[in-house]
């Protein structure tokens, strides 16, 4: 376990790397209410592997751009408007692009790192589990 | 067909890390 422990402290991508460390982390953001943003994080990353010529792709590209971009969810929030505006563009036109999603997983990763990834190294939920 | 949320479910399960 101090194995594991080294590592989740490392960085963030370490920490998410690892399936004890991505769920404990998601405890963590469900108590401080902004699990969203490690769930946009992950869909990102699993939209990424989808085939393109896959109609579920399309699909799954708007229930992302609903879900995270489109509203005033803690993820919209914290992007920047250019950001969503390319996404909903993206959107309109039907465009599907592996990469769509990238710049606003971005900025979203660089906000999880400085903030709430800290404030999980500090965190009694990962202090008990050490 | 799959609900939006599924299919929203299954993409966000999908890149979680495996059990090693």
């Amino acid at each position: 376990p101090d194995l594991h422990l080294v590592r989740w402290a490392k960085s963030l991508h370490s920490l998410l790397g690892d399936q004890d460390g991505a769920h404990l982390f998601r405890t963590f953001l469900e108590r401080e209410k902004c699990v969203d943003t490690l769930d946009f994080w992950f869909a990102c990353n699993g939209f990424r592997q989808m085939d393109l010529k896959d109609t579920k792709t399309l699909r799954v590209a708007k229930a992302i751009h609903k879900r995270y971009i489109e509203n005033y969810s803690v993820v919209a929030r914290q992007l920047k408007l250019a950001t969503k505006f390319f996404i909903r563009d993206c959107m309109k036109r039907q465009q599907i692009d592996s990469t769509m999603f990238d710049q606003a997983q971005a900025e979203i990763q660089t906000l999880m790192e400085d903030n709430a990834y800290q404030m999980f190294l500090t965190s009694d939920i990962y202090l008990d589990y050490v | 067909i799959d609900s939006e949320d599924d299919l929203l479910q299954e993409c966000i399960s999908s890149a979680m890390p495996k059990k090693k």
